[in-house]
């Protein structure tokens, strides 16, 4: 079914960009 | 609009005192700086939240006057606290949300909220529960996210 798969894909671009964020380090330098 | 709809979804999130529901109850400001303070209670203290006015009414002045020190709040904090400055950002423009209920400009006030949410120390814990939420809040969160990351500059 392709909306499966276009929701599949969906929802991987979102969790991939979301646990970029979580191992992002932030914070001012010291 | 749409920035605007998702991000009043996402303030609800936080679980604050004051209603949250609709544009209108975030224009005094108090939802804002409340959110703000769960966000860092350190830098956003109680001495700072003392000096947004709780009862503003429909005094579109009192209205204005606690947004621009939230709007400077955020700015100090992104700089001070995130070590970032956001440049090329078209500033929400508080006068239209204090005296207009702008709709447009609310939802970039609240962006920038965004942007010290998913930067914060405890940012895990705000970024989990944007994951939790429905998908089409997620991707204008995301969208969001992608604009503020980048006109970032350290």
């Amino acid at each position: 079914d392709p909306n499966m798969k276009a929701g599949a894909a969906n929802e991987g671009v979102l969790a991939n960009f979301f646990n970029s964020l979580l191992s992002k380090k932030t914070g001012a330098p010291g | 609009m749409e920035l605007c709809e998702s991000l009043l979804t996402w303030i609800q999130t936080f679980g604050v005192e004051a209603p949250c529901k609709t544009v209108e109850d975030l224009t005094s400001g108090v939802v804002m700086a409340q959110v703000l303070q769960k966000i860092d209670i350190a830098y956003f203290s109680d001495s700072w939240i003392s000096r947004i006015k709780p009862e503003v009414g429909d005094n579109w002045r009192l209205k204005v006057s606690n947004l621009k020190k939230i709007l400077t709040g955020i700015l100090d904090y992104n700089q001070e606290i995130l070590g970032q400055h956001i440049n090329d950002f078209t500033l929400p423009d508080v006068n239209l949300i204090g005296e207009h209920s702008d709709a447009a400009e609310l939802g970039r006030m609240l962006q920038l909220i965004l942007g010290c949410a998913v930067n914060c120390e405890q940012k895990q814990e705000y970024i989990q529960t944007i994951m939790m939420m429905e998908e089409s809040v997620q991707h204008v969160v995301m969208t969001a996210i992608q604009e503020l990351m980048s006109k970032e500059t350290p």
